[in-house]
C-alpha cells in the first residue's frame, strides 16, 4: 500500500 | 487602508474557481509588495500559494501589512457577480470587518459594490524553502489538465518520471492500466503547444491523482503549467499569471508503507 504524507512535514511552520 | 484595482477582474474569478473546492477558508494577506495567500487543503496534504504582485493591479495602495480572513465559498458567490470584462477594485479600512468589491463594467456605465464580512481565521503559515529541483517540466496547461483527467478514469495515483527528452505519466487501477508520455517541443512556430524540459537528474514520483486534478482547475489561468520535482520532495504544479504573479500548488508524494 502507499501513504501519504502531510505537506507540512516538508515544509516547517514560520 | 488597502486599495487595489485589476483592470482584468476575471484573473481574480479565476484563480478564486481554481481554489475553492480545495480550500475552505484563508487569510488574504495584503502588503506593500502585494497581495498574497498561503493555505492547507483540509487533510493537510497540498498547499496553495498565490501570489500577486503589486505592480502588477493597475492601482494598488497598502497602508498597513493587512490579514483578511475569507471563507472561499462566500467570495466564490460575489466575484460570480462581476462581469468576465469588469475592473474589480478591492477596498477594506484598517482594522474594518468587510472587505467591499466594486465591479465597473467596460464602457462604465454599471457599477455594483458587494461587501464581505472578514472573519478570523487561524491559520498555520509554512516555510516554503527556495529549492533547486531534479526536474522542471513546462507543458500546455490543457495537455496537463487531460493526462490528470483520464488517468483518473484508471486509477487513484500517478506516477510521474521525467527523463531528459520526455515526461510519463502511469496509473494502474482495477479495470487495467494507463501510460502518457510527451516529449519535449520546443516548438517555434506555435509556442503554446511546447513542452519544454529542464534537468539534473532523471526522477520519478506518486501522486494522488484527486488533487493534481484539483489544481488543474486553475487551467483557465495560463497556457502553460510548470511542474518541478525532486526525490523524496512535494512537486510544484506552478500556473503563471502573465504580468501579475502566480498561483502554486504543493502535493507531498505517496510513500510505499
Amino acid at each position: 500500500g502507499s501513504g501519504q504524507r502531510s505537506i507540512a512535514a516538508f515544509f516547517g511552520s514560520k | 487602508m488597502f486599495e487595489a484595482r485589476l483592470q482584468q477582474g476575471a484573473l481574480l474569478k479565476k484563480v478564486v474557481e481554481a481554489i475553492k473546492d480545495l480550500i475552505e477558508d484563508a487569510n488574504f494577506d495584503c502588503n506593500n509588495s502585494g497581495f498574497s495567500l498561503q493555505a492547507m487543503d483540509s487533510s493537510h496534504v497540498s498547499l496553495v500559494a498565490l501570489s500577486l504582485r503589486a505592480d502588477g493591479f493597475e492601482h494598488y495602495r497598502c497602508d498597513r501589512n493587512v490579514s483578511m480572513g475569507m471563507k472561499l465559498a462566500n467570495l466564490s458567490k460575489i466575484l460570480k457577480c462581476a462581469g468576465n470584462d469588469d475592473a474589480i477594485t478591492m477596498k477594506s479600512e484598517d482594522n474594518g470587518d468587510t472587505i467591499t468589491f466594486m465591479f465597473e463594467s467596460q464602457n462604465q456605465e454599471r457599477l455594483s459594490e458587494f461587501d464581505l464580512k472578514l472573519m478570523d481565521i487561524d491559520s498555520e503559515h509554512l516555510g516554503i524553502p527556495e529549492a533547486e529541483y531534479d526536474a522542471t517540466v513546462k507543458l500546455p496547461s490543457s495537455e496537463f489538465q487531460r493526462i490528470v483527467k483520464d488517468l483518473a478514469s484508471i486509477g487513484d495515483t500517478v506516477e510521474i518520471s521525467v527523463t531528459k527528452d520526455a515526461v510519463k505519466f502511469g496509473t494502474n487501477g482495477d479495470i487495467g492500466s494507463a501510460n502518457v508520455m510527451c516529449r519535449q517541443n520546443k516548438s517555434v512556430d506555435k509556442p503554446e503547444e511546447s513542452t519544454e524540459i529542464d534537468i539534473t537528474e532523471p526522477v520519478a514520483l506518486t501522486f494522488a491523482l484527486r488533487y493534481l486534478n484539483s489544481f488543474a482547475k486553475a487551467t483557465p489561468l495560463s497556457s502553460h503549467v510548470v511542474l518541478k520535482l525532486s526525490k523524496d520532495l512535494p512537486i510544484v504544479v506552478e500556473y503563471h499569471i502573465e504580468n501579475v504573479g502566480r498561483l502554486s500548488f504543493f502535493l507531498a508524494p505517496k510513500v510505499e508503507e
